[in-house]
């Protein structure tokens, strides 16, 4: 089945889109069919994907208002094996223009249900979505983890780092008691690892503490062709496909793909 | 009179929390009176000043939640000259809890507005309020721009730090026209430009671009050393004085200072 991941961490700047970007590509890569649904109104993703998300354009909005489907909006990448659904910037209304609606935070859920024999009649099966979310435990994120069967949370490996984790544990059991029992936190990514740091290394022990086996052994170095690639509208592995940070993607996502969907 | 500034950014990881806490410690240091507000629930800024924030501690929530006065909560810490209002992670709820109060954007205005003759009494006039925002335009922003005569946007030398800026302009102008004539962005700062990349000035050009003389000509290295302090809960100049860091944002507060408030 299936395998419906959500990239969240209410910390700001951790490599959530690099993570969901590069993660989608590399999946792609080994031969994987992923669908990037970008919920952070920001579009980051839909510009790394170089995906038009500009006002006007259909997106992840629509489908939550209920006006397109997935299947209307999707969209192929050069990415072998990606589709994405893009974000446009009305995706910030979203919130308010929902807080009436008892199934607000349901909508992304009902939306990719629908699609996936859609995808499969059109592509042959979906074996990954992956869910980019903005820095906030607003109703984008609640709508992904709802959706969700997994959580992978990226982990800067700097110091607030660890101050967030317990909010949005926090968070994701409500979502699992309320909204979702599936809802799992399968996964942590250590991202911006700077091996010349004894911060980098603090950090990432006090996470393997927190988070145990969750955490992938592959770790994504700082690496400013990481940061260099959306700039030309390029996962990593347009850009540079021979730099650490494209091996280190790639390490991860085969990672991802052995240990499989939990139980 | 005191000038009030907001550090906005709904980009996360930029720069926000950083740049409060060292300019409020610079600005300390030039001998000003500087009060920190710390407006986003992870309670980063009150953690890197050392300050207090588990959960039953009196803050910013209690503040917009009617229940305490800034007189109240608001504590003095090692820097010279800063005081700081704290943020708890019950703030996360002040969202929700708010919705149906009609003044629920105004309540952060209110209390600093009541604050600053009872502070005047005590230990002078007050030169600064830096108030330090999460990583989105919810209501906890929206409560800053509306206290605020300035905006102090912090932008990180990165390719996506441009994506955000139109719609950080944009909602200033709503503030503007619909809660607070006086606002302006008087400034912005660089930060984390890495003087090795093509990038960083590729981006600081195209800032300076689009924001013209707001930029400051101080502009914030990439620094581990600014990454290490928080977690010995110290500023740069508590931590490392004479790091490029530190220099870098005693240039910053000195041209905030020498600047003046508008017109
Ligand atoms: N491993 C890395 N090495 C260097 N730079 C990186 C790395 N990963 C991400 N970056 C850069 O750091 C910045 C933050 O990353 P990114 O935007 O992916 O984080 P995010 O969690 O999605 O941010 P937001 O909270 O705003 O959504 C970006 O400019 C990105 O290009
Ligand atoms: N000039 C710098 N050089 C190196 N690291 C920096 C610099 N400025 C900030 N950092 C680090 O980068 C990370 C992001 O900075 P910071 O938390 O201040 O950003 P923010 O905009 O407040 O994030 P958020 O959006 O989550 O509130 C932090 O780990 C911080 O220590
Ligand atoms: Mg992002
Ligand atoms: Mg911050």
């Amino acid at each position: 089945t299936t395998r419906i991941l959500t990239l969240a961490n209410q910390k700001g700047g951790v490599g959530k889109t690099t993570s969901t970007v590069n993660l989608a590509a590399a999946l792609g890569l080994l031969g994987q069919q992923v669908l990037v649904v970008d919920a952070d109104p920001q579009g980051n993703a839909s510009t790394a994907l170089g995906v038009a998300h500009h006002a006007g354009v259909d997106g992840v909005y629509d489908i939550v208002m209920g006006e397109q489907t997935v299947a209307d909006v999707v969209v192929t990448v050069a990415s072998p094996g990606v589709f994405v659904v893009p974000a446009t910037i009305d995706l910030a209304g979203a919130e308010v223009e929902l807080v009436a609606h008892e199934d607000r935070d349901q909508r992304l859920r009902r939306a990719l249900t629908e699609y996936l024999p859609h995808h499969a009649r059109s592509h042959g099966d979906l074996d990954y979505i992956l869910i980019d979310c903005p820095p906030s435990l607003g109703l984008l994120t609640l709508n992904a983890l709802v959706a969700a069967r997994e959580v992978l949370i990226p982990v800067q490996c700097e110091y607030y780092a660890l101050e967030g984790l317990s909010q949005l544990m926090a968070t994701i059991e409500r979502v699992r008691q309320a909204r979702n029992p599936t809802l799992q936190v399968t996964t942590a990514l250590l991202t911006m690892f700077d091996a010349r740091t004894r911060l980098s290394s603090d950090v990432a022990d006090e996470v393997r503490r927190h988070l145990g086996a969750a955490v992938l052994s592959a770790v994504i170095p700082r690496s400013v062709r990481l940061s260099e690639a959306p700039s030309h509208e390029q996962t990593i592995f347009g850009y540079d496909p021979g730099s650490t940070g494209a091996q280190a993607y790639l390490d991860a996502a085969r990672e991802l793909a052995v240990r499989g969907a939990p139980g």
